[in-house]
């Protein structure tokens, strides 16, 4: 384990401490997408499909079941708390995200490092991952006003993806054989997408203004 | 790399 694979996991970790903080505090998901949050659901539940299976040590089995049990307690909070589900905003959610899954899974089954189901899932896992976040921005575009909360979230999720980077730079330096061109191209495009926010967020902080994205 | 080193990572 690297710094930067570590600050990676930190950022990923506190972006999800942020939204619950924001869903079980304020009693809020306004500005969520539960789009975006039901697609990271899917991402962990295929990805750590090897959970019980492919032990690598307790640092990663115990982040696995935080990221399982945050991201679908998140989602039960969205659709089935009593208060938290008020401040969905539905209608500005509307991304048919079970259509991005598609391509997804087609591309897993064609583009993957072996062909077997844990293998195929895991890629599957992996590419999802990499547009799970465009729901989430398509909802930021509409709504403009993005509350503190929303934006630390995103800030945090986009710093992971970063580090993750620079992780995996610093990994195929120091490691031999370390070459994984479905997670790094994967993870670049991710990280891409987050280009925009980064700008804005980035031009609010400086200039000491609220976080508001162009129409 | 082996498998398991392919998913070290979260």
């Amino acid at each position: 384990m690297n710094i930067f694979r570590l600050a990676g996991d930190m950022t990923h970790l506190a972006s999800v401490l942020v939204l619950l903080l924001k869903i079980h505090t304020i009693k809020s998901c306004a500005g969520i997408s539960l789009k975006t949050q039901e697609l990271f659901a899917i991402v962990f539940l295929t990805r750590y499909l090897d959970l019980f299976t492919n032990f690598i040590s307790i640092y990663n089995t115990i982040m696995k079941l935080i990221f399982l049990g945050s991201s679908f307690s998140i989602v039960w909070y969205i659709r089935r708390h009593r208060v938290v589900r008020r401040s969905y905003d539905k209608d500005q959610d509307t991304f048919r995200h079970f259509f991005l899954m598609w391509p997804c899974l087609i591309l897993a089954i064609f583009i993957n490092e072996k062909f077997t189901l844990k293998e195929v899932m895991w890629t599957f896992s992996i590419y999802l991952e990499a547009i799970a976040i465009l729901p989430q921005l398509v909802m930021l575009q509409r709504t403009r006003n993005i509350d503190n909360l929303t934006g630390q979230y995103i800030f945090l999720l986009g710093a992971y993806r970063a580090f993750y980077i620079l992780n995996w730079i610093y990994r195929y330096f120091t490691e031999e054989h370390y070459v994984h061109w479905i997670t790094w191209v994967a993870g670049v495009i991710q990280t891409l997408l987050y280009g925009d926010f980064f700008y804005y967020y980035f031009q609010s902080w400086k200039n000491n203004v609220k976080l508001e994205l162009p129409a | 790399g082996t498998e398991a080193e392919a998913h070290d990572e979260l």
